[in-house]
């Protein structure tokens, strides 16, 4: 059972899969796990779905894991799983919440990559896939989509770290998401999680005019991060991608917003400033606890603000 | 399995433009292998840099000749990634 699951640990690639399923056997009104595709070595893409009923609700859709080598996402979306499954019936703003839309989450989402991470390289940022005419190895999976792509806020160099691939959605761990996102037709929210550097971001990231919806995106970071910050004290800044860090091309959540996904967020977690991705495990729950609230607060925003 | 022995993070702040275009330079070469886990941004703004134990030295040396000040934000990259490493084989065994 989940008991013996150590949320506090990081884990291997198998060991995760083999907790979907726990939890999905643990929750099985509730949770049910999908396969949206496979990643370039053929690892399955597994999606944990939570619904309670009906059909093509409007959807939620959470990432973690794009960058592999920024482990405390991927263990930050397991506890976050965990505590969606046990506080739903429990926590008012939960139940509201899953009452009346499905969570679509993807906690390893280059699995190729996480599984590198533990074999051969522990910095590995990217997917796994061979670029022809070239030695370098893999795509920065947060560059490769169909926004904005190929500008100046990626690479065209397959060595270099935010190497954009050769064309969009050349990634099938993209492709596969693009896919279902477009396949479903409902989702209202994007909220892609990375680490570090404490920020939460929403578009543009390719272009430096602001969304339409700029404010009420900014007055919702705004609220998020003072929550998240009331937690530990954790102080995170907030605003568009170009305005906050810089040129970013081909990311999620330019794509989500062109293509219709109004709520779309990226977390950049915390590193309290000394160990960088290698964040020690002792702040596994510490991290996911304060980012708990920050999550329930665009998740309930977008169910009482339906469109 | 890839080692990062005597790997350091540096922790870099540019006080201008002119600093982070040079930062940025610096990133692109490839003989260097460096590898930013926070990129420059803006004046003020710190960016990481992991650089290669072999790269050190002329990476110092360029910071230095050009005013750009760092600090070291990890010492050792390897002896960070074997404590974790020890710890998650204690959680392992814990879990069983």
């Amino acid at each position: 059972s989940t008991s013996t699951f150590d949320f506090a640990s990081y884990h291997t690639l198998d060991e995760i899969y083999n907790w979907l399923d726990t939890l999905v056997a643990n929750h099985p009104g509730l949770v049910s796990k999908i396969q949206i595709g496979e990643s370039y070595e053929k690892r399955p893409l597994y999606v944990l779905k939570f619904s309670t009923g009906g059909s093509n609700r409007p959807a939620i859709w959470l990432d973690t894991g794009i960058h592999s080598r920024e482990w405390v996402t991927q263990a930050t979306g397991v506890w976050t799983a965990n505590k969606l499954a046990e506080e739903y019936g429990r926590d008012p703003s939960i139940t509201a919440i899953l009452d009346s839309m499905d969570i679509f989450f993807e906690i390893v989402t280059n699995p190729d990559g996480y599984a590198f991470t533990h074999s051969s390289n522990r910095l590995w940022r990217k997917t796994r896939s061979i670029n022809a005419g070239s030695s370098c190895i893999g795509v920065d999976p947060n560059r490769n989509w169909d926004a904005g792509f190929g500008g100046s806020g990626s690479s065209g160099s397959p060595c270099s770290e935010t190497y954009r691939g050769p064309y969009a959605h050349s990634e099938s761990e993209v492709k596969s998401i693009v896919d279902f996102i477009l396949g479903h037709g409902n989702v209202k929210a994007l909220i892609s999680i990375h680490s570090y550097s404490q920020m939460l971001m929403f578009p543009y990231g390719y272009k430096s005019e602001p969304a339409p919806d700029f404010q009420e995106l900014n007055e919702l970071a705004k609220k998020a991060v003072n929550d998240l910050a009331a937690v530990y004290g954790t102080k995170y800044t907030y605003g568009s991608i170009i305005d906050t860090i810089y040129v970013a091309s081909g990311t999620t959540v330019d794509w989500a917003y062109d293509n219709g996904v109004k709520y779309s967020y990226t977390f950049e977690l915390r590193d309290t400033g000394r160990y960088g991705f290698l964040l020690p495990s002792s702040q596994i729950i510490p991290t996911a606890t304060e980012t708990w609230p920050a999550l329930l607060d665009i998740m309930l925003h977008v169910q009482q603000h339906p469109y | 399995e890839q080692l990062f022995v005597g790997d350091q993070v540096l922790r870099i702040t540019a006080s201008n433009e002119k600093q982070i275009a040079l930062l940025r330079a610096l990133g692109e070469r490839e003989d260097l292998q460096l590898d930013f886990w926070r990129d420059p941004t803006k004046a003020g703004h710190p960016s990481d840099l992991r650089v290669p134990f072999p790269s050190l030295q002329a990476v110092k040396i360029f910071l230095e000749s050009h005013g750009i000040s760092y600090s070291i934000m990890i010492k050792d990259v390897q002896q960070l990634l074997d404590e974790e490493k020890k710890i998650m084989l204690l959680s392992k065994e814990r879990e069983r």
